[in-house]
C-alpha cells in the first residue's frame, strides 16, 4: 500500500502536472491545417519554448527541488527538458483525441523539414508509449523520475538528486503493483521507456543541427 | 520573445519566475 504520505506527494505531483500543460490556444494552433513547412518550423519551435517553460513550473513543484543547489537544478532542466518534451507529447498522441487530430499532428512534424531518421523512432516511441496505457499518475511520476536523473551533466551533488528520485521511484513501483496487479513486468517496462528517450535525446541533438542547415 | 532564447536562458528565467515579462 502506498502511505499517507507518499499518497499526499503522488496527489500534489499529478496536480501539478495537471496544472502546468501548454496553453489550449497555443495546442489548438497545432492543429489547424494550412501551414507550410516554414510555418510549422516556427510553429514547433514555439512549442518546444512553451513547452520548457511549462516543464520548469511543473518541476518548481516536486517536493525537495527547490531546496537542491541553484546550478544543479538547472543542470537538471537542461538535462531533462527534451526528454520530458518528447515523454509529455507522447501523450498527446496516445489519448484518445478527436477523430483526425492525430493524423494532423502526425502530418504537420512530418512536414517540417525534419529528416524521415528523425521521424521514425519519434514516432516508434510513441507507440510503445500508447501499448502501456499509461495512467496520468505514471506520466507524472514518470516525468518528476527523469528530471531527478542524478547523472546528468555538470550536476554536483548527485546524491542528493538520486535521494529525491528514489522517492519518487519507491512511489511509482507501489503504485504500478496496485493499478496492474496482473502485470508485473508493468513498472520494468515504464522504466525501460526512460532508457528509449535517452536515445531520442540523442537524436534530437542531431536533428536540430540537420534542421538549422537545411 | 522567448522562443529565440537559449534553452538554459529560458530556464533561469523561468525558475526566477518572471515569465509574464
Amino acid at each position: 500500500e502506498l502511505s499517507q504520505e507518499q499518497q499526499a506527494l503522488l496527489n500534489y505531483i499529478v496536480d501539478a502536472y495537471n496544472k502546468h500543460r501548454i496553453p489550449p490556444d497555443q495546442a489548438k494552433k497545432l492543429l489547424q491545417e494550412q501551414f507550410n513547412a516554414e510555418e510549422n518550423f516556427q510553429l514547433l519551435t514555439e512549442m518546444a519554448t512553451s513547452h520548457v517553460q511549462v516543464l520548469v513550473e511543473f518541476t518548481k513543484n516536486i517536493p525537495g527541488f527547490q531546496s537542491l543547489d541553484h546550478e544543479d537544478q538547472i543542470a537538471l532542466l537542461k538535462g531533462s527538458a527534451v526528454e520530458a518534451m518528447f515523454l509529455r507529447s507522447a501523450q498527446v498522441f496516445t489519448r484518445k483525441l478527436p477523430q483526425g487530430h492525430t493524423e494532423v499532428l502526425e502530418d504537420r512534424i512530418r512536414k517540417s523539414g525534419i529528416s524521415e531518421e528523425f521521424i521514425t523512432p519519434m514516432f516508434n516511441f510513441y507507440k510503445s508509449i500508447g501499448e502501456l496505457q499509461m495512467l496520468q499518475e505514471e506520466h507524472a511520476l514518470l516525468t518528476a523520475i527523469t528530471i531527478l536523473t542524478p547523472d546528468r551533466p555538470y550536476v554536483r551533488d548527485q546524491q542528493a538528486v538520486e535521494g529525491l528520485q528514489e522517492t519518487m521511484l519507491e512511489v511509482l513501483r507501489k503504485f504500478c503493483k496496485l493499478q496492474h496487479p496482473q502485470e508485473a513486468q508493468h513498472f520494468a517496462r515504464l522504466l525501460g521507456r526512460l532508457t528509449e528517450l535517452r536515445t531520442l535525446n540523442h537524436h534530437h541533438a542531431e536533428m536540430l543541427t540537420s534542421w538549422r542547415m537545411s | 520573445p522567448a522562443s529565440n532564447l537559449g534553452l538554459e536562458d529560458i530556464i533561469r528565467k523561468a525558475l526566477m519566475g518572471n515569465m509574464e515579462d
